[in-house]
């Protein structure tokens, strides 16, 4: 009876871990999600630039707006592989908080 | 009868002149729409902004930063004012249109 008692402990712990887990990922796909909808707002503005930023109206070379461009379609890139692992990880914990659910049943 | 004749002319003439101005207003009312809605995208960017413009990554001061957002509402103001006055102008073209087309319904 020990055992099962410190089996379902675990379970507790376990499941405790992987729903603070789950809620983290939650807010960095948020925090993904504004970054790339910045960068793609940003990128709508320098394409329609001409000689100077429609924002803040610094000077602005031909060089200098595609340089920008071609980062920022970089950054968002590397939003999109990060959520796909975010997701990733996400569906691994859900699976394994299935199990520990079913632990728990036998309390 | 000679008179008459004179008169079909001149409204003919002048319908075409009001009617290439009504043209013409259409067009300034499209691209006061399309500058406001620029402004208003770029207000939206400062808010946003510290220290550097959130487009073309140029250093931007908070002094920068609040005179570019005083500016640009400034600019929104004028253009509404503007669009007021093309709005007004365009009613009385209508209007005269109306007595222009009574003359030519004498042809
Ligand atoms: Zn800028």
């Amino acid at each position: 009876l020990k055992k099962l008692k410190a089996e379902i402990e675990n379970a507790k712990q376990r499941k405790e871990e992987i729903l603070r887990e789950i809620e983290e990922i939650g807010e960095k796909k948020g925090e993904l999600k504004n970054a790339t909808s910045e960068k793609n707002k940003a990128i709508l503005e320098l394409r329609k630039a001409k000689g100077k930023c429609p924002v803040c109206g610094a000077e602005l070379t031909e060089e200098h707006r595609e340089d920008l461009i071609k980062k920022y379609t970089l950054e968002i890139e590397s939003y999109a592989k990060e959520m796909e692992q975010l997701m990733r990880r996400e569906k691994e914990l859900r699976a394994e908080l299935v199990n520990i659910e079913k632990i728990l049943k036998k309390e």
